[in-house]
This record gives structure tokens, sequence and C-alpha cells, in this order.
């Protein structure tokens, strides 16, 4: 049974991206059938995974205002087993477009859930990019999803930010998608010079204890070099810290998976 | 006469509201009045600058459904000259809670303009802290602004999503804001071991010419030290890099201030 997860965090740049397309990349490799679903509008898992999207037409914003259908906008990229639906920036016009609509928050499950009955072995996995804000795309994505991600940038405005999240989440659960629930929190970005980096993870750990995974995902520069040759960190220079630590949560994450 | 800047970049994380926080501080170290409004439901600038958000009910979003009056939500901070008004998680409603009105792009102008009419000379500069979009409350800046601060991080994703930017500025300026400019685009995060940094500095100062800033804000970790502490890194460690930068910056920005 396809299990969808999305990777969440209202605040920008703590590694919403690079998870979903280091994760989703590390289990492709592993042979599990993957799917990616960009739905952020500035479209960095497209691009970071080597589309282009400008001027697309085929992206989940069709599938959204149900101009194109979920099958017909799935595209190959250049690692086997791993499959993308991109987005552009058209995607952020879409809550204006939808204003009126009390059922919106639905759209993206009716259109995916749809897929799936008719392609039920299609994916092992689909991960959810979201962008960083607790509008309606990620509300969206909220109610689609069996579980969540949460990356978590070991700094102090993130960390901040996490009650606000959970917040979130608890509301959706209880209105609109009982199911949902965190497979656990990944911390991010961490730089061993920063004692601040540590002081959050001790934080994080006393609070949500086993929630947080044990990978620890370092600061490393070829995490950031990757998008620009539009492949994963995997790929790129599979022997750096940030590869390594993405590995062994790719190991992580399956051997939970396997408890779920 | 006071001058009304906006810090703007949909990209997550690319050091915006560390920006407002050092700029602004810098400013009033050199006896300038100014005020900071914080824009986003996130309120980093707000817990950057010392104060709490928590229930607070006299924030930027009780100004612009209009319970309170402009006047009665500045608030001091513990730096001599620098005022805030401040935001927390209630302002992520704005953009639902106004979705009838036409006229909500302008809520943040006329309330502004109003208190300025009669606090002309309370404030040389105003710095407005966007969030990661480029929706509701980002127009309401754009809207607002004589001019715009765009903090481009030299990675691979930010520099992607400044042509977005760009055109959503110019069209702001064609139809709601004819006025509006670009000050300069400030480098941020600049890792010198990164060479994919020294290429995004080459590639926007090709493209840009004289708009990027001669300031380049290096990466340093007492930057994402300082909010946890409730301070501008110029308060918390005023001889570190990035405190450098930022005085450096302050000064470059009150050169350029005198020419427009
Ligand atoms: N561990 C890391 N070390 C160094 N750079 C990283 C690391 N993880 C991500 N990056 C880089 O940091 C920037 C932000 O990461 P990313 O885009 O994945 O965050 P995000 O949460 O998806 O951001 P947004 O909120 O804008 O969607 C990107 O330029 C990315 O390449
Ligand atoms: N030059 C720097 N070196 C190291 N850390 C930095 C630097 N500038 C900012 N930071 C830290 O990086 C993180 C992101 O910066 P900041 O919050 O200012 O970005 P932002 O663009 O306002 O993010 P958002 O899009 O979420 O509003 C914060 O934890 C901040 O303290
Ligand atoms: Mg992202
Ligand atoms: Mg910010």
């Amino acid at each position: 049974k396809t299990k969808i997860i999305s990777v969440i965090n209202q605040k920008g740049g703590v590694g919403k991206t690079t998870t979903v397309i280091n994760l989703a990349a590390g289990l492709a490799m592993q042979n599990k059938k993957v799917l990616v679903i960009d739905l952020d509008p500035q479209g960095n898992a497209t691009t970071g995974l080597g589309l282009s999207n400008i001027d697309s037409k085929d992206t989940i914003y069709e599938v959204l205002i149900g101009s194109k259908e979920f099958k017909d906008v799935i595209k190959n990229t250049n690692i086997d087993n791993l499959k993308i639906v991109s987005a552009n920036v058209e995607l952020s016009g879409l809550e204006v477009e939808t204003a009126g609509d009390t059922k919106r928050a639905f759209f993206l499950k009716d259109k995916l859930n749809h897929f799936l009955e008719a392609n039920q072995n299609k994916f092992s996995y689909i991960f959810v990019d979201c962008p960083p804000s607790l509008s309606l795309l990620t509300v969206m994505a909220l109610v689609v999803s069996h579980s969540l991600i949460v990356p978590l940038q070991t700094e102090f405005f993130a960390l901040e930010g996490l009650t606000q999240l959970m917040k979130t989440i608890e509301r959706i659960k209880d209105r609109l998608n009982s199911d949902l629930s965190i497979r656990g929190i990944l911390l991010t970005m961490f730089d061993k010079r920063n004692k601040l980096s540590s002081q959050v993870e001790t934080e994080s750990r006393n609070y949500f204890k086993e929630k947080v995974y044990n990978t620890v995902i370092p600061r490393n520069v070829r995490l950031s070099e990757a998008p620009s040759h539009g492949m994963p960190v995997l790929v790129y220079d599979k022997n750096c810290s940030g590869s390594k630590s993405y590995f062994n949560f790719t190991d992580e994450f399956i051997n939970q998976d396997k408890f779920l």
C-alpha cells in the first residue's frame, strides 16, 4: 500500500526540499518505487532533480484545477525508480483562484486517491515537498498524508517555530485527517562549531524523545552545490558527509517503516 | 520624510529577518530613528529583538483588522532609537479573514500613512520584515514601500528564485505602486569554502551590476546565535565577522541614502 509522507516546516530554508530529494533518491537506489510531488511554487524539488519547470503546463497545478489527470503529469527523473510531479510559480495562484471553494483543502487528496485506486502498486512511497507556510498548499498536504517528517534546522528561529507547527498538525488531525502522524523530526544543518546546534539537539531530544531521528544531517557545502547540477547529493558526491548522513537516514527510515 | 523599506525574498531562510534586525540596529546606533514592522506570522524579528509575541494582542494584526491604532502597538526594544511593531501567528489568519475585500492589498498602506501624517518626524526609516512567500502580506509590503532590499543567499535555489521575485515586483510597480524601486541586492550567507558562493556572486554582479551592494554578509555562526539571546549580532558580538559586515552594510546604506 502506497504511503504518503509530507516533509513539512513553515520556517524557511530548513532543508525540506533537500530532505525530499535525498530520501526519495536513497529509497529509489534501494529499488523502492518512489514519487515526489513538488507542492511548492518555488519548484525547488523539480529543478533540484534536474527538470525544468519554466512555462510547463503539466504540473501539480493543472491536476489541482482539474485540467490534467494525475497520470499525465508524472515525469521520469535521471534516477531509476524515482518519478516526480513538478511545480512552478503558477501554483501560487491556486489559493486566490479557489478562494470560494470550501472543499479546496481536499483537492489534492481527491486527485491523488483517485489515481491510487487505479494504480495501487505503482509506488511504495510518495513524498510531498511543502512550501514555507501554513497556508492552503501545506494544509492540502496535511490532509492527504499518512504521516509527516519535520526537518528541524538546529538554530533558534527554527526551534521556536516548532510549537506552532505542532499545533497546526494537531488541529488538522482533529478536524480533517485523524490518521495523521509524525514519523519523526530530522535535525538538519547541524554545525558542530556552533554550540547552539548542540543545544537545539539536546532540547529537541529531551522534549520529543524518540520522535527525533538518530541521524543528524550536518552542514556540508556539497548539499548546497548538488541542486545546481540538477542531482541529489547522493549522486553528485556520494562520499561527502552530507551523502553519508542521507544514506544513513534512508536506512533509519526503512527500519522505522518496518514497524509502522 | 520617513522612508519605508521592505526586505523581501520569497525563498526561505535567506537572511531577511537577520538583515532587518541588524540594519535597523546599525542605523539606530548611529542615532537614526528606526521602526521595524514585523510582517511575518513567524514573528522572528520580534523575538530576535528580545520581545515576546505569545498571546500578544497588540501586534500588526490588530492594526490591519482595525481593532488597534498604529500608535498603540509601537513597542520599545533594548536598543535606543529602535522601535518595533510585533507579529505573531494570528497574522496568518489575515489572508483568509479578508478574502472578500478587493482593497486588502492597501490595508497596511492606509494604516501606516494615516499614522505618518500625524507623526511626520517620528522615524527616519521604517523596515518591513516579509515572510517567505509572494502572497497577501508581501503584496501589502510592496504596495506601501518606497523601496526594497533583496537579500540573496549565495546558493542555487535562492538565485533561481530571483527572476520570479523581479517579475512580481514589476507587476506591483505597474499596477499598484509606480514609485517602487529596488535599493539593492545584498549577498548573504557567503561561504568562502563553497565555490558556488563565488559563482552566485559573479553571476549576480554581472546581471544586476551596481544594484548589488558591495558589502557581502559572510556565513558566521554568531549570526545564528544572536537571536537566541534576543539581540542583534551587533550587540551580541560586535567584533565577529557577521557584525563587521552589517556595520559596513549600514554605512553603505547611509551613503547610498544620501543620493536617493
Ligand atoms: N545540510 C546542509 N548543508 C549545507 N547546505 C544545505 C544543507 N541542507 C540544505 N542546504 C542548502 O540550504 C538551502 C535551503 O535548503 P532547502 O531549500 O532544502 O530548504 P527548504 O526548507 O526546502 O527551504 P524553503 O523553505 O525555501 O522551501 C538550499 O540552498 C540548500 O541547497
Ligand atoms: N550570515 C549568516 N551566517 C549564519 N547564520 C545566519 C546568517 N544569516 C542568518 N543566519 C541564520 O540563518 C537562519 C535563517 O536566517 P533568517 O531567519 O534571517 O532568514 P529569513 O529569510 O528571514 O527566513 P524566513 O524565510 O523563514 O523568514 C536563521 O537561523 C539565522 O539566525
Ligand atoms: Mg523547499
Ligand atoms: Mg524571516
